[in-house]
C-alpha cells in the first residue's frame, strides 16, 4: 500500500464520516442528497459482495465494513430519524437514479473481465460510483448556495479520486503488470465530474466567501 | 479479480 492510496482511502473516510457527523450534531441533512447516499449504498452492496468469499486484508475487510455501515446510517437519519428526515429537501432531489444505474447496468454486462454474477455486479459499482454523486450536484445547483460542510464533503470525495489517480500512477511505474482499465477509465470519468465543482468551490475559498453556484 | 490479480482496493 502506497502513501497516495493510503491518502485516498483516509480521505473517503474523512468525508463519510463528516458528513455524518454534521448529520448528527446539526439534526439536518438539509443540502444532502438522499439519491446520492443511496447510489453510494448501491455501489458498496454490489462492490463488496466478495467479503464473502475474498479475504485481502484486515484494512481491507474493515474498511469495507465500515463504508457499508455509515452509508446505511446515513440513509436511516434522512429517512427514519424524526428530526432529521423532515430537513431533508425532497422536493429539490429528484433527480432520476434508474438513468444511471439502467445505463451502469448495461455497459457492466457489455464491458467486463468476466461473465459472472459477481463479476457484472462489481464492474457495474465501479460505473455507478463515477455517477453517484451526480444528484448531490443537481441538488447544489437547484439550492444554489453551498453551505461550507457539504462542500467540504464533495471537494474531500473529489481529492480521494485524485489522489486515487496518483495511486494509479503510483502502481503502474512500481508493480510489474498491473493495469485495470476498467477502473482506471472509470475513475478518471468520476475525477472530471468534480473539477466543475472544484473549480467553483477553490474560487469561493480565494474570494473567502460563501460559495454560489451560478444560476 | 482484475486480470488475475486480487481486487485490493476499495
Amino acid at each position: 500500500m502506497n502513501i497516495f492510496r493510503l491518502a485516498g482511502d483516509m480521505t473517503h473516510l474523512l468525508s463519510i464520516i463528516v458528513l455524518l457527523l454534521k448529520i448528527q450534531a446539526t439534526k439536518s441533512c438539509a443540502g444532502v442528497s438522499l439519491k446520492t447516499q443511496e447510489l453510494y449504498a448501491v455501489v458498496f452492496v454490489t462492490r463488496y459482495l466478495d467479503l464473502f468469499y475474498s479475504f485481502i486484508s484486515l484494512y481491507n475487510t474493515v474498511m469495507k465494513i465500515i463504508f457499508l455501515l455509515t452509508a446505511f446510517t446515513i440513509i436511516w437519519y434522512m429517512r427514519k430519524h424524526k428530526v432529521v428526515c423532515q430537513t431533508y429537501d425532497k422536493e429539490q432531489d429528484t433527480f432520476r437514479v434508474l438513468f444511471l444505474i439502467v445505463p451502469c447496468f448495461v455497459l457492466a454486462l457489455l464491458v467486463n473481465h468476466e461473465m459472472s454474477v459477481t463479476e457484472v455486479l462489481w464492474t457495474f459499482s465501479i460505473y455507478l460510483e463515477a455517477v453517484a454523486i451526480l444528484p448531490q450536484l443537481v441538488l447544489l445547483q437547484r439550492t444554489k448556495n453551498v453551505d461550507n460542510l457539504t462542500g467540504n464533503y464533495i471537494f474531500m470525495l473529489g481529492s480521494y479520486r485524485a489522489l486515487y489517480l496518483v495511486n494509479w500512477v503510483y502502481r503502474y511505474f512500481t508493480e510489474l503488470g498491473y493495469r485495470q482499465w476498467i477502473v482506471w477509465v472509470s475513475g478518471t470519468v468520476q475525477t472530471c465530474v468534480y473539477l466543475d465543482f472544484f473549480y467553483y468551490y477553490v474560487q469561493a475559498w480565494r474570494n473567502n466567501e460563501r460559495m454560489k453556484l451560478p444560476g | 479479480l482484475i486480470g488475475g490479480r486480487k481486487k485490493d482496493e476499495l
